[in-house]
């Protein structure tokens, strides 16, 4: 059908395709995937982000994203912002706030449509932001997507831990390589005497690199400056700081 | 058919039944949801809870949790621990870094089962610990449970200000009480120098409250000793802390 030659050619642009997963909400991984993407471009790769979290929609707001993308002959064309071309759900809905109350089934072919019919064009990177869990959007990411290999993200603490051991499960059944883990939210150094808190614990990168045999990637501490860039829509490593992005 | 009369003779015997959501994962549901359920245990109700997070079921850990439910004539023996009695799709996985890979259908049926053929008994309060989102485990307990309100958890960050208003339009939409909302890691005092750091922004509970007209039940610190009592299995409330649970 005239949608498969749409996605092999899709596929045939685009160098790599790297999901970013963790089984637990809240670990980072929508900041993690804007400033991955964001230190690709830097360096001069072409990138795009396609946010897969159809009930969060983080990544709009993290770029600042007001317009909504416009589309020529009933595909998608991306939206580019910082030279990085985005698509996401959260574009579709007339107010930011409101919720798509979908169930599964729709979920699933509104992700491989947002794929297959997005004008990406010549990619070195597509990263795909995930929601949590190991549902619909795990389970259609990894079936539909040619996917070259996942980025699992976690943070210290062991409810995070078992989660990402969760997500690492579903790439492990779905076949998709994994690629290695970055811990998030490793510590935080209080501004006033340069103390370091392990808030959240520490140690989770290190269990998980371990039991899954993957590189642990890098760790990135609790920092103020990288949540107020997710909340003015202008993710940090273009704030001038070099958020470690050993991934590459 | 059986089921309903199953169905109704739990509502029958339950007195409150009140759903814990956010929208967005990692800010706090399960630490709340325990400790929660612990302080109304502490000031002697009778007291359940439902974990729905089917792919991320944190209760059993942040209870400490290790042993199986046993079943009685095909119903669950919920498992009672600091006098709480507990029912999650956790205990039905053989390894606790197991995934439950399933699509949305199977989640919905299994949430309902989970909720009609479990042995509650009396109670005075049974809270349902939700997974982020709106997808199918929020709109099936909207939907399937008699659900007689639910309580908001948001940090005081933008992007869980915009996923906690899409919880909150989901609920509007299922015609479920939205009872109040709770502001989680609201800021952090430096154990030092007693200083607060608002390392995930301010007035996030606010925003939702004037938003949603509805009360701002709480303002909860981040404290170390809150994650590592879900770490240890032992809700904080019983570790002598009076998690303010103004929810009451
Ligand atoms: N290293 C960090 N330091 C400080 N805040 C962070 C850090 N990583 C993420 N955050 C903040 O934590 C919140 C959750 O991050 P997000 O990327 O949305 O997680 P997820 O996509 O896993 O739900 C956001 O407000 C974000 O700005
Ligand atoms: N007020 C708090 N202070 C410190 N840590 C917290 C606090 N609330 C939650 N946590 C920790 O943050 C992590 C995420 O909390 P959790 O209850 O699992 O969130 P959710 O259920 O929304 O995913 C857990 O490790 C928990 O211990």
């Amino acid at each position: 059908s005239s949608s498969l030659k749409k996605e092999k050619s899709n596929k045939e642009k685009i160098r790599n395709i790297i999901a970013v997963a963790s089984g637990k909400g809240g670990v980072g991984k929508s900041t993690i995937t804007s400033n991955l993407a964001a230190s690709f471009k830097k360096i001069g790769y072409s990138v795009g982000i396609l946010d897969a979290d159809i009930n969060g929609p983080n990544i709009p707001m993290m770029f600042g994203i007001k317009e909504r993308p416009e589309a020529i002959d009933e595909m998608i064309l991306p939206i580019e912002k910082y030279g990085i071309k985005i698509v996401s759900l959260g574009f579709l809905m007339e107010e930011e706030s409101n919720a798509i109350l979908w169930r599964g089934p729709l979920i699933s072919k509104a992700i491989t449509e947002l794929f297959e019919y997005s004008l990406w064009g010549e990619l070195d990177f597509l990263l795909v932001d995930l929601p949590p869990g190991t549902g619909d959007e795990t389970l259609t990411v990894g079936q539909s997507l040619p996917l070259d290999g996942v980025l699992i993200v976690t943070t210290p603490q062991d409810v995070s831990v078992v989660d990402a051991k969760r997500s690492a499960y579903a790439f492990n059944k779905l076949n998709v390589k994994i690629l290695g883990v970055v811990e998030n939210m490793s510590y935080f150094i209080c501004p006033e005497n340069e103390k370091e808190y392990d808030i959240f614990g520490s140690g989770g990168g290190e269990k998980i690199s371990k039991y899954l045999n993957i590189p642990l990637l890098g760790k990135i501490p609790i920092e103020i400056e990288i949540r107020k860039g997710g909340d003015i829509g202008e993710p940090i490593v273009f704030l001038n700081q070099d958020l470690k992005s050993s991934v590459e």
